[in-house]
């Protein structure tokens, strides 16, 4: 473990709490897309198989279960709470998120380290979550203006995978032969999408105006 | 277990 990847869980940690806590206090999730929700629900069903087969340490278990908890209660709270679902603007969160879906499970199935099944499904979870905030970023654009609770939380989560690329640079130097290329291009990828809200985020920020993504 | 460090991250 080293201080990139600590501060990149915190700040993953940080991101699906602020979410689920605005949820939960306000109870109301307008401005958030139930998509990038179900889809990061799948990312971590599908990265976290190896919870019963594999053990690291008391951290790494008690983090998978609080990722699997958390995203499942957004999803939860969204579909079904009857407050919660009222505020969900179904009108405006159209992206067809199965359309991302079905290119990564291709791609995972083309491009892995190993031909298994839950490494299939590992790398599978990688590439979706690179593509997972889109639905959530188009939401944005079209919504126009953020509350800020909800830029924060995309803002948290590019952060979360700009600690881990340092991290992996970090453990690249660190560590012979730790190299994972299908890693670090999806997260790269990932954290690129990130980066034209960051620079709105930090334009909004420093003019002290509210956030508005151009059209 | 096997404890292929590529998946010890979350």
């Amino acid at each position: 473990m080293n201080i990139f990847r600590l501060a990149g869980d915190m700040t993953h940690l940080a991101s699906v709490l602020v979410l689920l806590l605005k949820i939960h206090t306000i109870k109301s999730c307008a401005g958030v897309s139930l998509k990038t929700q179900e889809l990061y629900a799948i990312v971590f069903a599908t990265r976290y198989l190896d919870i019963f087969t594999s053990f690291y340490s008391i951290y790494n278990t008690l983090m998978k279960l609080i990722f699997l908890g958390s995203s499942f209660s957004i999803v939860w709270y969204m579909r079904y709470h009857k407050t919660v679902r009222r505020t969900y603007d179904r009108e405006q969160d159209t992206f067809r998120h199965w359309f991302l879906v079905l290119p990564c499970l291709l791609l995972a199935l083309l491009i892995h380290e190993k031909f298994t099944f839950l490494e299939v499904l590992w790398t599978f979870s990688l590439y979706l979550e690179a593509v997972a905030i889109l639905p959530q970023l188009v939401l944005l654009q079209r919504t126009r203006n953020i509350d800020n609770l909800t830029g924060q939380y995309v803002f948290l989560l590019g952060g979360y995978r700009g600690f881990y690329i340092l991290n992996w640079i970090y453990r690249y130097l660190t560590e012979p032969h730790f190299v994972h290329w299908i890693t670090w291009i999806a997260g790269l990828v990932q954290t690129l999408l990130y980066a034209d809200f960051f620079y709105y985020y930090f334009q909004s920020w420093k003019n002290n105006k509210k956030l508005q993504l151009p059209a | 277990n096997n404890n292929d460090l590529t998946k010890d991250e979350l």
